[in-house]
């Protein structure tokens, strides 16, 4: 997975 | 952002909003769950710990600041400020059982054996049961008050509505994160029940308590 777009999600 | 998300996380600001409102008016943490708010300190905590490492926006970390600020001060009103309203005698249910199988499953099934990764993954895992010990509290005592059943009602929808977000997300952005959207599901399945009696008697001005 793209671990860079997950930290935008809370 | 998209209209799903904007509302998951209005919903959940709402639920926190709700929650110390509710001990702060009423001067009593009666009928709440400390071990479920031990359970979010510790979620928001471990998955927070991406504040140091990625930066997305102000928006995101302001939003992290206040659920990691907002977990500690409402165990700060539970266990110390209001510690003689508590309903110890009937929030039992053992931390234990729900910390350490999400340990273990984060140790397990991850997308990368690395410590912040793992942080996160333990707080997906431990996010989607953490309502476990206040659902339990309630089926104790068979009833909550109105505000404690709306603060709920807020803190389910905000998980249902993540679960649009990636649905959306996945087919405009052909983005999805199976331990997230897996554990995202669990969580709210765990509320059904809930929304059920939300539904048919709060909305319609009757106190929640649990069919006789």
């Amino acid at each position: 997975s793209d671990s860079s777009k997950k930290h935008d999600e809370l | 952002m998209n209209i799903f998300r904007f509302l998951g996380d209005a919903s959940h600001f709402a639920a926190i909003i709700i929650l110390v409102l509710k001990i702060w008016k009423t001067r009593s943490c009666a009928g709440l769950s400390g071990r479920s708010q031990i359970a979010f300190a510790i979620v928001f905590t471990t998955r927070y710990v991406d504040l140091l490492t990625s930066y997305v926006s102000l928006y995101n970390s302001l939003a992290k600041i206040i659920f990691i600020f907002s977990s500690y001060a409402t165990l700060y009103l539970i266990y110390f400020r209001f510690k003689a309203t508590y309903d110890g005698n009937h929030d039992t249910f053992r931390l234990e059982f729900l910390l350490v199988p999400c340990a273990l499953l984060a140790l397990i099934v991850n997308h990368r054996f690395q410590v912040v990764e793992l942080l996160w993954t333990f707080s997906i895992y431990l996010e989607s049961v953490a309502i476990l010990p206040q659902l339990f509290l309630i089926s104790k005592t068979g009833e909550a008050e109105t505000i404690t059943s709306h603060y709920l009602f807020s803190l389910g929808s905000y998980r249902g509505l993540y679960i649009l977000n990636w649905i959306y997300r996945y087919y405009v952005q052909n983005y999805y994160d199976l331990i997230a959207i897996s554990a995202g599901v669990l969580q709210t399945l765990l509320y059904c029940d809930f929304f059920y009696l939300y539904i048919t008697r709060v909305i319609k001005g009757k106190a929640f308590a649990l069919p006789a």
